[in-house]
């Protein structure tokens, strides 16, 4: 464990609780896709099979936890109890265009050949493009609640602080994980845009609005 | 370098 991945993993867990406290304050999960959220249940419980079957620590089976449960429990909020301010018609992004080349990607891509690490590999891959349906969201509506976009950044944080972290241990450990790498360059990739209006707008006090 | 194959991150 290193700084970055702490922070990083810290970024992650502060975006979850925004994210509830976002629907929580306004009573509403207006301006969330449920796609998204769906995908991250589908990433979590993939990659988090092995809370069974493996032990890194305590802290990382506390997390994996924490992660399965609390992505169930936004989707049972989207789905359940604020179900009428979730808005479907503007959450359009087809997922299938996701989850295939995702599957396609681990068959191919893995580091051994077994239903646990195919399913892993396909965690990371999907994990990576799960943001498109909520940024597309933001797109088509042209523009997003504060908190929402909050809740984007220290997402978006969480992934970009990774990246140093591997560096790190590439030459701390001299070990390199390619497929973690790979994807994970890629989904920090898809923040650069929403990055850029949330630093430009957002922290100066401006509403998130993208230009027509 | 190797390939780590371990899965230690979340």
């Amino acid at each position: 464990m290193n700084l970055f991945r702490f922070f990083g993993d810290m970024s992650h867990l502060a975006s979850i609780l925004i994210l509830l406290y976002k629907i929580h304050a306004t009573r509403s999960v207006r301006g969330l896709s449920f796609k998204t959220q769906a995908l991250y249940v589908t990433v979590f419980v993939a990659r988090y099979l092995d809370v069974f079957t493996e032990f890194v620590s305590v802290y990382n089976t506390l997390m994996k936890i924490f992660f399965i449960s609390s992505s169930c429990f936004v989707l049972y909020l989207m789905k359940g109890r604020y179900r009428p301010t979730n808005d479907p018609s503007i959450d359009t992004f087809r997922v299938e265009y996701l989850l295939g080349p995702c599957a396609l990607l681990a068959l191919i891509f893995h580091y051994r050949w077994s239903f646990l690490e195919v399913l892993w590999s396909f965690s990371i891959f999907l994990e990576s493009v799960a943001i498109l349906p909520q940024l597309f969201m933001l797109q088509r509506t042209g523009e997003a609640e504060t908190i929402t976009t909050h809740y984007l950044a220290a997402l978006g944080a969480y992934r970009a602080l990774y990246i140093p972290n591997w560096i790190y241990r590439y030459w701390s450990e001299d070990v390199i994980d390619p497929i973690a790498v790979t994807a994970g360059i890629v989904q920090t990739a898809l923040y650069l845009d929403f990055f850029y209006v949330y630093f430009t707008k957002v922290l100066q006090g401006q509403k998130f609005e993208l230009p027509a | 370098a190797q390939e780590t194959g371990l899965h230690d991150e979340l």
